[in-house]
């Protein structure tokens, strides 16, 4: 009698490995199987083949509270920083953020906040010929902030819809590189009190667990305010945006596709967790 | 040490005398859970809880008078074995250019990984020449020519040419100057971009590199295993090197990868400045994985 069996342990097993392998996370995704035993229980679900639609059902249900608009500033420019750990995607989505504002009608600059790296100002500056959007910025080894700065200053005076600042890859655990951040962050806050009105943070989609720790102390230093999340269209699934939200929950504002200046597009709960799936 | 973060997973089991079958599954599921939250890939973890508790629940552990320890000392023979022995060395050849290829997924930090291979050859004696051979990103080819500025190696690169190309008029440069080992730096691909995955094996047929490493990011989750698996088997690589590990990522992906592809992590990067690159050593990443 089909009120007297219990759930189906490989079916359950399937799940979890589905799930896991998407790096949702062990601990999440045993929460989510308890879910479904408890619905098996209470007779809310009563067939096997209900049980997908079941999770996906409570996970788009929980995306609904995300905030994926951009937060654009009252008076322009609106100020978007872009952070996150090395090599994850930020210059190229600052390029194509750029490109998605500027098809939109807006007057974007990007600044070449990253004055580190080999070669991290050549690119970005290729990237906003490629897309017609302004650029500020300086020599290698001066100072990022001062790049923010003076590209507040430029965006202001040339009437400036979306200024969005560039940074250097950093990896978390470098106490002096994230304070640097907080440094940057608090300069354009004084020159405009209400910025920077969006922060990224932008995650590798390939990154497992460790995306949790890097999203806590970025939200620490500078109050990371959404996701990028990049490099969907290879074969890692991003899970790890949703396993993170009983630890720290961000909202994911855009995905990145692949490495031109138009693989960008906002974020879709649906399409994201019927993707998990695939 | 590994017996000490074992013995962390293990601390319900310690002081029992005996030990019952369920008790040793208990401790092996709390093994399970680290190894998945370290970002071991679950179909790796699967085959090793299986393998050990196979050895753990047998008579030897049953009637042992210190069941836990053995327990333990089961968990970490097999992850030592797993982890496989350490080979860092790069066979060079003697007589002729060694040719090393570096390959992996956007942003693992080939580029970086080339100016530090190149600057711990130099060091061993030896005369490297970095090659350019990423012409679809942007300021690529610059970035490396900092770096190899920054160490005073030379780069050969070519404007609006093509990697297979590149790579040969390379080799030809390198065998009319001194350079003895030339380290080609390819552009980050996925392993499911057909093209691009086709392009390198262009390169591996027409240039025979001596060694093929694979540059993964340490802080790849479970998809490590899809491309680690993918270009070992479309390509075939001799060896990988793990980057950023100077961060605070468990690493799991270097026991998924060994089990996966049986292939040795040969170095790891430790920072971005192009002294940062290490020998792998086995015992030390079995370690951080248990966490
Ligand atoms: N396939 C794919 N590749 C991407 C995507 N986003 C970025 N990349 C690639 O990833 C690599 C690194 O991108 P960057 O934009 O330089 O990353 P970054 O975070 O600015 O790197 P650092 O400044 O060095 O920390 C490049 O080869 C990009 O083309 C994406 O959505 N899909
Ligand atoms: N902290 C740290 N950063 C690293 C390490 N190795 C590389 N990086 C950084 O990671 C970022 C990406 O490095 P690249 O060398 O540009 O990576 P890549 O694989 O060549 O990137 P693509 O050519 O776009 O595929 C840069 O910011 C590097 O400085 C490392 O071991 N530790
Ligand atoms: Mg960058
Ligand atoms: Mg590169």
């Amino acid at each position: 009698f089909s009120f007297r069996r219990s759930i189906d342990e490989s079916v359950l097993e399937e799940l979890e490995d589905i799930l896991i392998g998407a790096d949702i996370g062990v601990k999440p995704v045993q929460r989510l199987i308890k879910k479904i035993k408890e619905a098996w229980k209470s007779k809310t679900l009563t067939e096997t083949s209900q049980i997908n639609d079941f999770i996906k059902g409570i996970l788009k249900e929980d995306l609904q509270s995300w905030q994926i608009d951009i937060h654009y500033a009252r008076k322009s420019p609106t100020v978007i920083m872009v952070v996150g750990v090395n090599g994850v995607g930020k210059t190229t989505a600052i390029a194509k953020l750029a490109n998605f504002l500027i098809k939109d009608g807006k007057k974007v600059m990007v600044a070449a906040g990253d004055t580190f790296r080999a070669a991290a100002t050549d690119q970005l500056e290729i990237w906003s010929k490629r897309i017609g959007a302004e650029i500020v910025k300086h020599q290698t080894g001066s100072d990022p902030a001062a790049v923010a700065y003076d590209a507040l200053e430029a965006s202001i005076s040339r009437g400036i819809d979306v200024l969005i600042v560039d940074t250097a890859g950093r990896l978390h655990t470098h106490e002096n590189l994230m304070n640097e951040l907080s440094k940057i962050k608090r300069v354009i806050s004084k020159k405009i009190p209400d910025a920077p009105h969006e922060v990224l943070l932008v995650l590798d989609a390939t990154t497992g667990q460790n995306a949790i720790s890097q999203a806590k102390v970025f939200k620490q230093a500078v109050d990371v305010t959404g996701i990028f999340l990049a490099k969907l269209d290879g074969t890692a699934k991003g899970g790890i945006v949703l396993g993170m939200r009983s630890e720290i929950n961000i909202p994911v504002k855009f995905i990145g596709l692949g490495e031109t200046a138009d693989d960008i597009e906002k974020f879709n709960p649906d399409a994201f967790v019927n993707a998990l799936f695939e | 040490s590994i017996t000490n973060s074992l013995e962390g997973v293990f601390s319900k089991l310690r002081g029992k005398g005996r030990l019952t079958e369920s008790n040793i599954k208990d401790g092996l599921h709390e093994v399970r859970l680290a190894l998945l939250e370290a970002d071991v890939n679950y179909k790796v973890v699967k085959d090793f809880i299986q393998h050990v508790t196979e050895r753990a629940v047998g008579e030897e552990v049953i009637k042992s008078i210190a069941p836990g320890q053995q327990v333990i000392k089961i968990v970490h023979d097999e992850l030592i074995k797993l982890m496989g022995e350490s080979d860092t060395a790069i066979p060079f050849m003697e007589g002729d250019q060694t040719l090393i290829m570096l390959v992996g997924l956007q942003g693992s930090g080939k580029t970086t990984t080339a100016g530090k291979l190149a600057k711990t050859i130099l060091s061993k004696g030896r005369k490297p020449l970095l090659v350019a051979a990423d012409v679809q990103r942007p300021a690529a080819i610059e970035q490396l020519k900092v770096l190899g500025q920054q160490l005073n190696i030379p780069v050969y690169f070519e404007e609006n040419s093509q990697p297979v190309k590149i790579c040969k008029n390379a080799v030809k440069y390198a065998r009319e100057s001194t350079n003895d080992v030339v380290i080609f730096d390819t552009a980050g691909r996925l392993h499911i971009d057909d093209d691009l995955m086709f392009e390198l094996k262009e390169i591996k047929q027409k240039l025979e590199p001596h060694q093929i490493y694979f540059v993964c990011d340490a802080m790849t989750g479970q998809d490590a295993v899809n491309s680690a698996k993918e270009f070992d088997a479309q390509l075939g690589f001799d060896g990988v090197i793990l980057t950023k590990l100077d961060g605070d990522t468990r690493g799991g992906a270097a026991l998924s990868i060994r089990a996966v592809t049986g292939k040795p992590i040969k170095f790891v990067g430790i920072g971005e400045k192009l002294d940062r690159l290490e020998e792998f050593h086995p015992d030390r990443m079995a370690s951080r994985i248990l966490g």
